[in-house]
């Protein structure tokens, strides 16, 4: 039997909207992550930012707002789902990251292709 | 028997040092890829560079040189190696890709996080 994702899932550091692009920069440098959910005042999900994003805001020159940058339609999993659902959701999206989420879109953590591939570490 | 680190991994874009970071940045974007061997005139790895360095420099307003960004003691995976070792190596580094050398230290491929989640995918 596969693991379930909430025995392999992470907490999530989440972020709003309105902080600057150096902000998250610095949030994502201070907490060694690569992903930074972005949530609304009532903690649901509303978009997803990451390094690779903070790249593409240093290639194309556009360094202002997050609002500007984030990707809005976010790929998720839930805590219940086996872990070979969320690495193949994964695969198929071309992503490195799921925020984690419960019925009601808040976020509960986070599951990455890092925290899978530990799992292939054990003989 | 665990695969072999050359049945897993793929080509590797590499770049050389005299770049700017905003080229870094730009061949992230238009490669779809997180990371970057940097390598010298004679194709040896010299270091690597990340959408994360990306990040660090933003975070950091150091935009100008790869050099002044790019970490220079790299870990590494040999082709014959099985994939485990290098999940393993992963995780203790808490790094997200191998560039994959040869004896000469030429830059024959990379391994990623990603490339082995995707071993999780299927059922
Ligand atoms: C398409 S991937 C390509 C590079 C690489 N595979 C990676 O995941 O970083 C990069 C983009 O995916 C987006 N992304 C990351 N996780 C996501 C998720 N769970 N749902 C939707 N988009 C996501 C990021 O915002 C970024 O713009
Ligand atoms: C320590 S990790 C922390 C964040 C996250 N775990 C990741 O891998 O992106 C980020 C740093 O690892 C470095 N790095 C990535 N792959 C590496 C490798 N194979 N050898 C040495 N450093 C590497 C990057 O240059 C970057 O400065």
């Amino acid at each position: 039997e596969a693991p379930l994702v909430r025995e392999v899932m992470l907490p999530s550091i989440t972020v709003r909207d309105a902080i600057s692009v150096q902000d998250a920069a610095k949030i994502i440098i201070g907490k060694q992550v690569n992903h930074l959910p972005v949530v609304s005042a009532d903690n649901k999900l509303i978009g997803i930012v990451t390094a690779y994003d903070i790249s593409k805001a240093v290639a194309l020159d556009k360094g202002d707002s997050l609002k500007g940058i984030m990707t809005r339609r976010v790929i998720t999993a839930t805590p219940d789902e086996p872990i070979d659902l969320a690495a193949r959701r994964l695969e198929r999206h071309n992503i490195s990251a799921l925020p984690v989420v419960d019925h009601g879109n808040t976020v509960v953590g986070i599951i990455t292709s890092e925290d899978l591939s530990k799992l292939l570490a054990c003989r």
